[in-house]
């Protein structure tokens, strides 16, 4: 061990506390039953610690979620944070759940953590992945639907990270369209 | 300073020893 050299390191700390939810869809209890939050983070190792603990996202039970949003908001269209905002929606094909799906919700959550939104970063509230068996879909939730600038400088910067093609588009929906419409009629607000 | 990290930076701790 001579000539060995341990350095004590203190964590490297994230802009924000972060809180990784599950939802596990039990149909004879009500859906805010079926949330649970499963822990918080503020730091890039805790972050790691937590990611290697859990279940990739292609190994989840289809009609489970995980959702990850700062400390303080819940995952619900109804928390005051996200009840004027919308979303940045990604659907996913089936076959993508091989593919894509552990690829994209990384990227995802390492957009979050490490702040990429530069300065609309304060828009964002977190981001939802649902695996379903018609398709996964992954979105970014940001806070205020009519700020324009920032939700579309959010969604350039979110489909480059996902490396998606130009020959590919995204929209963004208010959370308001998608509770009061049945889900393929829900308009898209901005596209990118 | 606001706390940004880009992908690479967080991808270098991926599987980094950390006590806990």
């Amino acid at each position: 061990a001579k000539g060995l050299v341990f350095e004590m390191v203190e964590k490297h700390p994230l802009q924000n506390r972060w809180a990784l939810w599950f939802f596990k869809n039990d149909k004879s209890k009500t859906w805010q039953a079926n949330l649970h939050l499963i822990t918080k983070f503020d730091t890039v190792e805790d972050f790691w610690g937590l990611y290697h603990h859990i279940q990739p996202a292609s190994k989840l039970t289809p009609g489970c979620d995980y959702s990850l949003f700062k400390d303080g908001i819940e995952p619900m269209w109804e928390d005051d944070q996200n009840k004027r905002g919308g979303r940045w929606l990604v659907t996913l094909a089936k076959q993508q759940r091989h593919t894509d799906l552990d690829h994209f919700w990384l990227e995802t959550l390492l957009c979050l953590i490490g702040e990429s939104f530069e300065r609309f970063g304060g828009d964002i509230c977190g981001a939802v992945l649902n695996v379903r068996a018609k398709g996964d879909k992954i979105a970014v939730w940001t806070c205020e639907a009519d700020n324009r600038d920032g939700v579309t400088h959010i969604g350039r910067v979110y489909k480059e990270r996902l490396g998606l093609t130009q020959k590919v588009t995204i929209g963004y929906q208010a959370h308001t369209d998608t509770a009061s419409k049945s889900h393929n009629l829900t308009k898209n607000k901005f596209v990118v | 300073g606001k706390k940004q990290y880009d992908r690479e930076f967080l991808l270098d701790f991926q599987f980094m020893p950390v006590c806990i």
